[in-house]
This record gives structure tokens, C-alpha cells and sequence, in this order.
């Protein structure tokens, strides 16, 4: 019978595109911002 | 084979020169400082003199990079958090070198040298893995590979002038990597190759972001086959084993984000994608089958006395990007059938027709599955065609009395079991959002079910639609339609029929459709 | 009625193969940049540990209700994420302002004694990541080129 597609940990009713934080087809939820690498000015990264 | 001697030696001196360069501070924070002066000790080495020398090079250091990686995955003492980053500490050192050495090969407008030295240095990454695979069979490790590719996407996909302008070119080489190491080839890799290919990354640039949008949907298409032939044969088997189940669900979270995100890319490449999905993958089948255009209104299907064929969109031909007539094989096949669409003649076509669709007698594998398809989607095509040809549209009275139907009547009629489950399910594959295809094979269903001489063919045109509609969701729109009208409308006597009785839950799953109907 | 295939030699080490890599899946730190400050921790932790992400996690409004030592937690500690984007537009519209030369956030503390269009003179905190506290600038002049 399938299974209940709603419990993969993708927001499916989500109004934006869910490919901008898809983790991985291994994961149970969206990417966290700090896992999403982001083009931030080079004076950002001070370390 | 015959590296030079020494090369190997000089290296590995190299490769951990440009490691530490690249971790210095004094590197610069995209190492261009260091890169400057690395590629002089690269000219002093000689490295750059030849391309069989640059291709020695990249070899020799990702053979390193991997040993490396084996080293450190060894070390039992290491905690996860440790080997990894003792693997990547010299891997994105290496992925850094490669990017850097892409970007500035030839002049700035000379995309043609960067692009033959990315692909030459994918096809050697791939190369080493493969032959890493086949040596080291199931003590075979994905981590270094992976690693490089998915970084390499990072850095060439940075937002640069110089790689927006080679992007198409870019992606197409990682799309030629993928497809060499697609999981039929390399079964170790295949869990980091579906990582990679649903990279939010890839695909943003092979969905979304393409100059001309559409021009990555064919590559992304055949990525997605390749998963598809690979799970095949273990999917066959109901009872899924617990690796294949995790690949399973895996696919279906990446079907999901395209069905959500690009519905007209599953609309456009359905047929591909159900041709090579086992018939007994219902639900996965159903979700590619459910995508429809975002800007299309779907009519509840359950609306009382709805007018399918009064909706604006169901004249519309739906854009299908495979080119099935070409697989309908012989030619000298083809050839006859169009003769027979033309003419009903030679009149032997029918009698032979299912000579040319069976393939073998072993049950369960008897029939050629995309010849079946091709064939009813082209036969079906051309009706439609013909229909208009005469100023009407498909209708349950349009679509009778017609060479192609004879040719649809005689598949259900002369097939086998498995073959009519085979036909079927071909037929039921064009069940999707409101337009012509869906229409017409919604009329061509029911109208095989009124006229069926047997109550088996009936049994078995209920038996293909139930089995769509009993898995969990999302079920085409088409589909529910089409099922609603045969248990609605009288003239198919749907209910008088023993199997609808033939045990009491089969007889409450059908009250309960018949009643969210009514 | 097509009922199970028995595997062919082929798929049967396809098979093996597969369940051999399932034993070490990529985890998805493999495909993030190194996160020197806060590794991901690669052990499959069950869900149940994992702490429940808050609704719009990843929207401004909720970095904007983030205390100022957060938000420059993220920002120095989550460097070249989506995370440390988010909280420079928090921290701005916290009426800080980034001074590319100095490499340093400040926000200005009180009416400035002179404006050029060059440039302000006046006392600003900035935020100190070594005392990791704010700390006053006296008679600071704010460079208005360097303005990030």
C-alpha cells in the first residue's frame, strides 16, 4: 500500500521550493541555516 | 601503467606542498596567493609540460587522497568527527587545486580548455573509482569520492563571472560523471550518487537556474532512469529488504521535492521515468503520474455530473519528451502497424500482434514492457489524431469503431493474463492531469470494460485501477475520474458484477469510494 | 499477476555491493564546507534527540528576536552559512553597521559631534569577540566609505 508520503520530513504544503533546504534523501528534515554554505561577503568570514 | 619514474614521488611532494599552502593563512582566503606560486613549482616540475603528464598528475594524486581516506577510516581509534576531517583536511585542498586550475586554464573567454580539463579530471576521478570499486568489492568506501565530487560542484557553482559563464558546460560534465558512475555501474557508490545528483545545489542549476531553464531537464531525466533501472529488480520482489527500502524512500523524498517544486518536469518525462519503474511500484508510479502544470486548476474529481470533456484543458495535447514512436521495433513492425492504423491491413497484423510483444515464456517476464507501452501510447496518439482529423474530440462515441481500437480490443481479447495486466497498465499510465491523452485512455478504459466479452477482462480492468487508488496518496487526478465514472454511471453495471462482491472488503472499499462520490 | 523476479547474477551483487555502502552512508556534513567552530556531529543521532526545529527557523523574523550575544555568536561561529546571513540582516536591523576596514560591527551610541559626508565623529560600542561583550569606542570616526 505504500507508505504515508506526508512523514518523510518534507513540508509539502510548504509555499516555497523545498530544493533550497532538502538535506539529503537520507534525512528525516530540511536543512538548518548553518548547514546551508551561503556566499557572504569575503569581510564576513573574520576567522 | 609506465608512469614516468619518479613522477610518483615528485607527486606526492606536490600534493602535500599545495596542502600546506593551501591551509596557510598567508594562502589567501580563495588561495590564489598560494595557487600563483604553486603552478611555478608545478612548471619547475615539469607537470604542465604534457596533458599525459597533467592526466598522470590527477591520477596519482587522487589515488593519494583515496589511500589517505582508507588509512583513516581504518584507524578504529578515530572518532567519526576525526576522520573526516583528517580526509577532508587534504581532499578540498585537492578540490580547491582542481577548481582553481579549471578557472584559470587558458584565457578568460577560452571556456573550451577549462571544460576539457574538468571533464578530463571527472573522467579520472570516476576512473579510479571504478577500478577502486571492482578491487575492493564490499570493503569498497564512497567517503573520498563523494567528497571531491560534491565539493567540486561547490566551488565551480560559486557565484563568479567567469563560472556563470561556463555553467551549462560545467554541469554537463558532472551530468556525463554521474551517468558513467550511474549505480548499475558502481552498486557501492550508489547511496552517495543519489546524494549527490539531489544536491540542492544540482539541482537548483539542472531544474531551476539553467539560462535556458529547460536545457537540463533531459540530463537530470536520465540521471533519474538510471536509479530507476537500478532498484528495479529489487523492487520486483513486495517484501523489500531493509538496504533497498532505505534507497527506496530515499528516491521517493527526491521524486517528492520535484513533484512539489517542478511538476512540468515529472509531466514532461512521465513516460520515460514509468517506461523502466516495475509495474508493481504503485505508489511511486502515482506520484510521478499526479505532477500537473502549476498554473492548471484541477476540477475536484468527486464534483457531482462533472463535465470532463467540457474543461478548457482536455483538448490539450500533453507535451510527452520521449520519442516513443522510435521504440516500436522492427522497423518492418512499425511498418505494418501504421499500415494496419491506415488501412486495417494486412489483415494478419492483429492475429500476429502478439507474437511481436512476447518476448519469452517465463512467467512474470514474457512480454517486452516498453514495447508495450510505446505501442499503446502511439496507437492512442494517432487515434486522438484522427479524431480531430474528423473535427470531434475523444468521446466514448468518437473513440469506437476505428482500426486503433480494433488494435486495443484485440490486446485485451488475445492476451494472456500477464499480458493484459502489461496493456493495461499502459493504458492507465495516461491517466494524469486534464488533457487529450488523459481523456481519450479514460474513455479507451471504459469503453474496453462495456465491451469486454469475458468477465476476466472486466475483473482485470477494476483489479489495475484499484490497486492505483488503495495506496496511499497522491493518485493522479485522471485516474480517480476515470474510476469514479465506472462505479457512477449505470451503463457500465459496475455493481451487478460478482467480483465487486467477491469478499466483504472488497465490497466496503468499493461502498466507501462509491459513497465520498455520491 | 507478475509476481516475484528471482535476482540474476548480476543484480544479486549489485545487491551485495549496496548493502556493503549502506554500512557507511554519506552523511550530510560530507557535503558541507568543514565547520572548524561546530562540527556536525556525523553519529546518527535518533530523531528524538535532535531538538525539534522551531518553526521558521531559517526566516529573519526569528533571528530578529535573537538576543545581540546570538546573534553574534552566529555570526562569528557559523561563518559562510545561510546562518551568519541571517544574522547580519538581524544585527542591521538591530541598527548595527558593518565597517569593512575594521572588520567590526558598530553601532553608534549617541548623537555623533560632527558629520561630513566622509565621515562621523562620536562614540559608537562595537562588539568585542575576545571579552565577548560590547564594549565603547570614544571619538570614533566612522568612515562612511568602508560602510559595508
Amino acid at each position: 500500500l505504500g507508505s504515508d508520503l506526508t512523514t518523510l520530513g518534507l513540508n509539502l504544503n510548504s509555499p516555497e521550493n523545498l530544493y533550497g533546504t532538502f538535506q539529503s534523501p537520507w534525512a528525516d528534515g530540511p536543512c538548518r541555516p548553518q548547514d546551508i554554505d551561503f556566499h557572504v561577503p569575503s569581510e564576513y568570514l573574520t576567522n | 601503467f609506465d608512469d614516468p619514474p619518479g613522477l610518483q614521488d615528485k607527486t606526492e611532494y606536490l600534493l602535500r606542498e599545495w596542502v600546506n599552502m593551501y591551509h596557510s593563512p598567508a594562502g589567501g582566503r580563495d588561495s590564489t596567493k598560494a595557487f600563483s606560486a604553486f603552478v611555478n613549482q608545478m612548471h619547475q616540475q615539469g607537470i604542465l609540460k604534457t596533458d599525459d603528464l597533467i592526466t598522470r598528475f590527477f591520477r596519482i594524486c587522487t589515488e593519494l587522497c583515496v589511500k589517505l581516506c582508507y588509512h583513516a577510516l581504518s584507524e578504529q581509534a578515530h572518532t567519526a568527527t576525526l576522520t573526516r576531517s583528517k580526509c577532508f583536511h587534504t581532499l578540498d585542498a585537492f578540490v580547491r587545486l582542481i577548481a582553481l586550475l579549471v578557472k584559470h586554464s587558458g584565457d578568460a573567454a577560452n571556456s573550451v580548455t577549462k571544460i576539457n580539463l574538468l571533464n578530463k579530471v571527472l573522467g579520472i576521478v570516476a576512473g579510479v573509482l571504478l577500478h577502486d570499486h571492482e578491487k575492493r568489492g564490499s570493503d569498497f568506501q564512497q567517503l573520498p569520492y563523494h567528497r571531491i565530487f560534491i565539493m567540486l560542484l561547490l566551488e565551480l557553482n560559486a557565484p563568479e563571472h567567469v563560472l556563470e559563464t561556463i555553467n551549462f558546460q560545467v554541469m554537463t560534465a558532472f551530468c556525463n560523471a554521474f551517468h558513467v558512475l550511474r549505480p548499475s555501474k558502481a552498486p557501492g557508490f550508489v547511496y552517495s550518487w543519489l546524494e549527490l545528483i539531489s544536491h540542492r545545489i544540482f539541482i537548483a542549476r539542472m531544474l531551476a537556474t539553467m539560462p535556458q531553464q529547460k536545457q537540463g531537464w533531459p540530463m537530470y531525466a536520465q540521471l533519474l532512469i538510471d536509479i530507476f533501472k537500478f532498484v528495479t529488480p529489487f523492487l520486483r520482489n513486495a517484501d523489500l529488504s531493509k538496504h533497498v527500502s532505505l534507497l527506496y524512500k530515499g528516491t521517493l523524498r527526491l521524486l517528492l521535492v520535484l513533484l512539489h517544486d517542478f511538476p512540468e518536469f515529472l509531466c514532461d518525462y512521465h513516460y520515460g521515468f514509468c517506461d523502466v519503474i516495475p509495474p508493481n511500484c504503485i505508489q511511486m508510479r502515482n506520484l510521478i503520474l499526479s505532477a500537473f502544470p502549476r498554473n492548471m486548476r484541477l476540477p475536484d474529481p468527486f464534483t457531482p455530473n462533472l463535465k470532463v470533456d467540457m474543461l478548457s484543458d482536455i483538448t490539450q495535447p500533453p507535451r510527452i519528451l520521449t520519442n516513443f514512436a522510435a521504440m516500436i521495433q522492427p522497423v518492418t513492425f512499425k511498418k505494418e502497424l501504421d499500415s494496419y492504423i491506415k488501412t486495417r491491413s494486412p489483415v494478419t497484423f492483429l492475429s500476429e500482434l502478439r507474437g511481436h510483444l512476447q518476448v519469452s515464456h517465463e512467467p512474470g517476464q514474457r512480454y517486452n514492457v516498453p514495447l508495450m507501452n510505446a505501442l499503446v501510447l502511439y496507437v492512442g496518439s494517432q487515434a486522438i489524431a484522427y479524431i480531430h482529423s474528423k473535427g470531434s474530440t475523444p468521446s466514448m462515441n468518437t473513440i469506437t469503431h476505428s482500426s486503433h481500437m480494433d488494435i486495443f480490443q484485440n490486446l485485451a481479447v488475445d492476451l494472456d493474463t500477464e499480458g493484459r495486466y502489461l496493456f493495461l497498465n499502459a493504458v492507465a499510465n495516461q491517466l494524469r492531469y486534464p488533457n487529450s491523452h488523459t481523456h481519450y485512455f479514460s474513455c479507451t478504459l471504459l469503453y474496453l470494460f462495456a465491451e469486454a466479452n469475458s468477465e476476466a477482462i472486466q475483473e482485470q480492468i477494476t483489479r489495475v485501477l484499484l490497486e492505483r487508488l488503495i495506496v496511499n496518496r497522491p493518485h493522479p487526478w485522471g485516474l480517480l475520474i476515470t474510476f469514479i465514472e465506472l462505479i457512477r454511471n449505470p451503463s457500465f453495471k459496475f455493481w451487478g458484477h460478482d467480483f465487486v462482491h467477491c469478499a466483504p472488503e472488497i465490497e466496503k472499499l468499493f461502498d466507501t469510494v462509491a459513497r465520498s462520490c455520491m | 499477476p507478475l509476481g516475484p523476479q528471482p535476482l540474476s547474477k548480476d543484480h544479486a551483487y549489485q545487491l551485495a555491493m549496496m548493502e556493503a555502502a549502506a554500512h557507511h552512508l554519506p552523511h550530510p556534513s560530507d557535503s558541507e564546507r568543514l565547520r572548524h567552530y561546530l562540527p556536525r556531529n556525523p553519529c546518527p543521532t535518533p530523531t528524538y534527540h535532535c531538538p525539534a526545529m522551531p518553526p521558521h527557523m531559517d526566516s529573519l523574523d526569528f533571528y530578529a528576536r535573537l538576543s545581540t550575544e546570538a546573534l553574534f555568536f552566529i555570526f562569528y561561529y557559523q561563518e559562510g552559512t545561510k546562518a551568519q546571513y541571517l544574522a547580519a540582516k538581524a544585527l542591521k536591523k538591530q541598527s548595527w553597521r558593518f565597517h569593512t576596514k575594521y572588520m567590526m560591527w558598530f553601532q553608534r551610541h549617541e548623537e555623533p559631534k560632527t558629520i561630513t559626508d566622509e565621515y562621523e565623529q562620536g562614540t559608537y560600542i562595537y562588539f568585542d569577540y575576545e571579552k565577548w561583550g560590547q564594549r565603547k569606542k570614544e571619538g570614533f570616526t566612522f568612515e562612511y566609505r568602508y560602510l559595508e
